[in-house]
């Protein structure tokens, strides 16, 4: 996964 | 969810509550810098608007919303209900020339230009260094007390933790965030000089003062 999908982390 | 993302998530929180319950116990907010709370509170803002957008799991959202509330709080008792002990001479940090540089860069440099994202990535990079103004503060005025630097301490430690944690999801997950992770990592090189001050002096009894 590179870059980000979506908000997981705070 | 790793030790490390887990600890650096309950470091954070402890370094909030800290400056939380140092402001409510003394009912002062001397030696704080109102500039770096009001930043962290649009740190949390802008990075948590996916609250009304996206549920990850219950843990998540009620973080998100303790750190947003907390950040609030601590403005609200700095700049309203203990306004008179606030240090405002000394805390005299710029901070337009760190909004306006790091807005521009979170237009250049982002995952997807789009508002929640640029908004998401506008939050990553503030974050990274929202602490400067409380750091130029304690320059400015050579000390800190003992519970703001255990503050600091907290807060310096959690984003370090998670860059382990990102090394970890790495290898574990091939999970790679760029943004976070440059951004993380200058933010956790400018808490290394406190980090030393901390560990040399206030954890051997002494007060953090700096040579005038």
């Amino acid at each position: 996964v590179i870059g980000r999908t979506h908000h997981d982390e705070l | 969810m790793n030790v490390f993302r887990l600890t650096g998530d309950l470091s954070h929180l402890a370094a909030i509550i800290i400056l939380l319950l140092k402001i409510w116990k003394s009912r002062s907010c001397a030696g704080i810098s109102g500039k770096s709370q009001i930043l962290f509170a649009l740190v949390f803002t802008t990075r948590y608007l996916d609250l009304l957008t996206s549920f990850i799991s219950l843990y998540n959202t009620s973080m998100k919303i303790i750190y947003v509330g907390c950040a609030y709080a601590t403005v609200y008792l700095i700049y309203a209900k203990f306004r008179a002990t606030y240090d405002g001479n000394h805390d005299t940090f710029r901070v337009e020339f760190l909004v306006v540089p790091v807005g521009g860069l979170a237009f250049l440099v982002n995952h997807d230009f789009s508002p929640l994202e640029i908004l998401w990535t506008f939050s990553i990079y503030l974050e990274s260094v929202a602490i400067l103004p409380q750091l130029f503060m304690i320059s400015k005025t050579g000390e800190a007390e003992t519970i703001t630097t255990h503050y600091l301490f907290c807060l310096g430690v959690y984003r370090a933790l998670y860059l382990f944690n990102w090394i970890w999801r790495f290898y574990f997950e091939g999970f790679f965030d760029m943004i976070a992770i440059v951004a993380g990592v200058v933010q956790t090189i400018l808490y290394c000089d406190f980090f030393y001050l901390y560990i040399t002096k206030v954890l051997k009894g002494k007060k953090l003062s700096l040579p005038a």
